[in-house]
């Protein structure tokens, strides 16, 4: 080990471990963490003999198909799979490890799955999600369109219910109303949840989602009227695969409407449902989940650039004087340091909504609503600091490694790539703000007005006509 | 309301500013509306200054939940100490990065902005000690960090090396290019 590494350890004034399991949530989940990692890192099948970077476009798609094949494979056959094994291998840190540049199966367990289990039947869950499961078929989760992304009411996909053969009829009425970006949309799924502007009875109910199968399930041959592509090279995650996908007057059968919130029964008739609250937390959910993530990845960049700081020396700080780690210039902690407090920053605010989520779930199962436009309001601006917070700081980590930052090898770039990703998916981060300075501007007007304020807006009550002395 | 450096009176600036920034950017939009704007013309003139106070808000609340996550925090001495300096440094990083905010609308004042600088300063001093300790409590794996920077034995410069090996490049002495290429082309130039 370097020695300097070995000094800065021992001038470490607590004990690590201690903090490794406050970091974790206890030693148990320490232990469980690391056997989790040995299980899935010492698999020789995972280990690259010629790094990715090295392989043309193709090549790293195929090899990142097989090493996700054989991950889940491995995970089915774990001894003990939990939903934290999943986390950890679809988002987390530990997936990241073995496929670097994205993951061509994660959709169909990030959207493909919870989409069927929160807005599927009884009956469509009892049929889809045991195919899905089975891997009988593989899906994505098509919403976002070459014209319209995070506006989601802007979408141009239509499925028309043609009552006299009991169908949807899918259609891309222009180039605009391609479904892009989805992961593994390209080559890889053979069927996707797909969000469309649903139009029966001559009326348009607005998007809801369907279930389309995209590719012949024995050749992979696109299905007629499907037309299916990868969109090409991005700045980072380039073995996701995403997608595009256009439809000619595709017809698919009336039970493929997921059904459990709004129906259209086989006349037509279309059937509102009361309350939307599921798709409601699982938007939550993810936006949690991106948090942690967050703090992941910029854990992963810090440890770099701070051993690396240790291990450098540089220049002159006095005449005559060997050259200085790099750690121990002020302008060097000043990038490393903040960068670090981040990380704990974001777990725990990702830890606090977390907590909220569940409290006001519960207020929810009791009818009470009061906090739900909170919650959102929190969930929204979190989720666009952290992304944007991790994004700057892996720069500026990066940044303070030098050349040697610039690197493939060093990781930060493609670190850099999974990141910065973060601050455009499952909402644009300034459409994210301004949807928090909705509910900002709301609340103002109540504080204006005396009214009481929820917790985290109760300061504009204390300060609403506060005023710096003058 | 005079300026203290303590974390209570950090985390009571950060809101007042919130609470500055959501009041200006109503204000604005108000005006904007009385002046003839439609409330959608009114919304997208502010959106700037809104973008800025849904920041203000969010940076506000992830600096209070730091702080008071790190007092409940049940943990040793000597660690409870270094997450409360991180904690501060958070803060105080960000209200010296938006320090222009802060003297518009929390009781700072130009004068306690060297004060500030210095608190920093010495966070940085106390934290630099245990930079190295507190990622490796993040308990990285080295398969996961992927990097001939960040391993946790510190060979770096071999490291780098070695990865250089691994280029396609220096798998033979001579690239093809040369003869196809570069040969022709030098020979052209003599």
């Amino acid at each position: 080990v370097n020695e300097d590494l070995v000094k800065e350890r021992q001038n470490c004034s607590f004990n690590t471990l201690e903090l490794t399991h406050l970091l974790d949530g206890g030693e148990a989940k320490t232990l469980e963490r690391k056997e989790r990692e040995e299980y899935f890192l010492s698999d020789p099948a995972f280990k690259d003999e010629v790094p990715m970077e090295y392989l043309s476009h193709q090549e790293q798609y195929e090899h990142s198909v097989r090493k996700a094949c054989h991950m889940f494979r491995k995970l089915q056959e774990m001894p003990h799979g939990s939903m934290d094994n999943f986390r950890q291998l679809l988002g987390g840190m530990l997936g990241s490890a073995i496929l670097k540049d994205g993951n061509p199966l994660a959709l169909h367990y990030v959207m493909f799955l919870p989409t069927l289990a929160g807005q599927g039947t009884v009956e469509q869950q009892a049929y889809w999600i045991s195919r899905a499961w089975n891997l009988e078929i593989v899906g994505t989760y098509a919403q976002t369109e070459l014209g319209h992304g995070t506006f989601i009411r802007g979408l141009e996909t239509t499925a028309t219910y043609d009552p006299s053969t009991q169908e949807f009829v899918l259609n891309s009425p222009t180039l605009t109303a391609y479904k892009w970006w989805p992961g593994g949309l390209g080559h890889t799924a053979n069927y996707a949840v797909v969000v469309a502007q649903l139009y029966t009875q001559g009326k348009c109910h607005g998007i809801h989602p369907f279930i389309v199968q995209l590719r012949d399930e024995e050749t992979h041959m696109p299905m007629p009227g499907i037309i299916i592509g990868e969109i090409g090279a991005k700045l980072g995650m380039n073995t996701t695969n995403n997608g595009y996908l256009g439809f000619k007057q595709v017809r698919i059968p009336r039970e493929n409407m997921l059904m459990k919130n709004n129906k259209v029964l086989e006349d037509g008739t279309y059937v509102k449902s009361p309350s939307d609250k599921l798709t409601y937390g699982t938007m939550m959910f993810v936006r949690v989940v991106i948090c942690q993530d967050m703090a992941s990845y910029l854990s992963k960049a810090v440890t770099i650039a701070t051993r690396y700081s240790a291990v450098r020396h540089q220049s002159e700080m006095k005449p005559g004087a060997p050259e200085p780690q790099v750690l121990d210039y002020r302008t060097q902690q000043y990038k490393l340091l903040p960068s670090i407090a981040s990380v704990f920053a974001m777990k725990f605010s990702a830890n606090w909504i977390w907590e909220m989520y569940n409290v006001v779930n519960s207020e929810l199962d009791q009818g009470d609503l009061e906090r739900l436009p909170e919650l959102h309001a929190v969930s929204c601006c979190l989720k666009a600091l952290c992304t944007s917070d991790a994004a700057s700081a892996v720069e500026i980590v990066r940044l303070a490694c030098g050349g040697h930052g610039y690197m493939k090898s060093s990781n930060l770039p493609s670190t850099y790539g999974l990141v910065t990703a973060a601050c455009t998916y499952e909402g644009e981060n300034t459409v994210l703000l301004l949807q928090t300075a909705r509910y900002l501007m709301k609340t103002w007007q109540q504080a204006r007005s005396g009214q009481t304020l929820t917790p985290s807006v109760a300061y504009l009550n204390l300060y609403s006509d506060w005023r710096q002395p003058r | 309301t005079v300026w203290e450096n303590t974390t209570d009176c950090v985390i009571k600036a950060f809101y007042q500013v919130a609470a500055g920034k959501v009041k200006a950017a109503a204000e604005h939009m108000e005006r904007r509306a009385k002046g003839g704007m439609t409330p959608e013309d009114a919304w997208n003139e502010t959106s700037i200054e809104l973008v800025a106070a849904s920041t203000a808000h969010c940076r506000a609340f992830i600096v209070e939940k730091f702080i008071e996550t790190v007092s409940k925090t049940d943990v040793s001495r000597p660690l409870q100490a270094v997450l409360c300096q991180m904690a501060e440094l958070y803060a105080v990083y960000w209200l010296l990065n938006n320090k222009g905010d802060f003297l518009m609308f929390s009781n700072l004042s130009p004068a306690d902005v060297d004060g500030l600088q210095l608190w920093l300063e010495q966070l940085l001093t106390k934290l630099r000690p245990n930079a190295v300790g507190i990622v490796d409590s993040f308990d990285i794996h080295d398969d996961i960090l992927a990097s001939p920077l960040g391993a946790w034995d510190g060979r770096v410069y071999e490291r780098l090396f070695e990865e250089s090996q691994k280029s396609p490049l220096n798998k033979e002495p001579v690239n093809k290019s040369f003869h196809e290429y570069m040969k022709p082309f030098l020979r052209s130039n003599l």
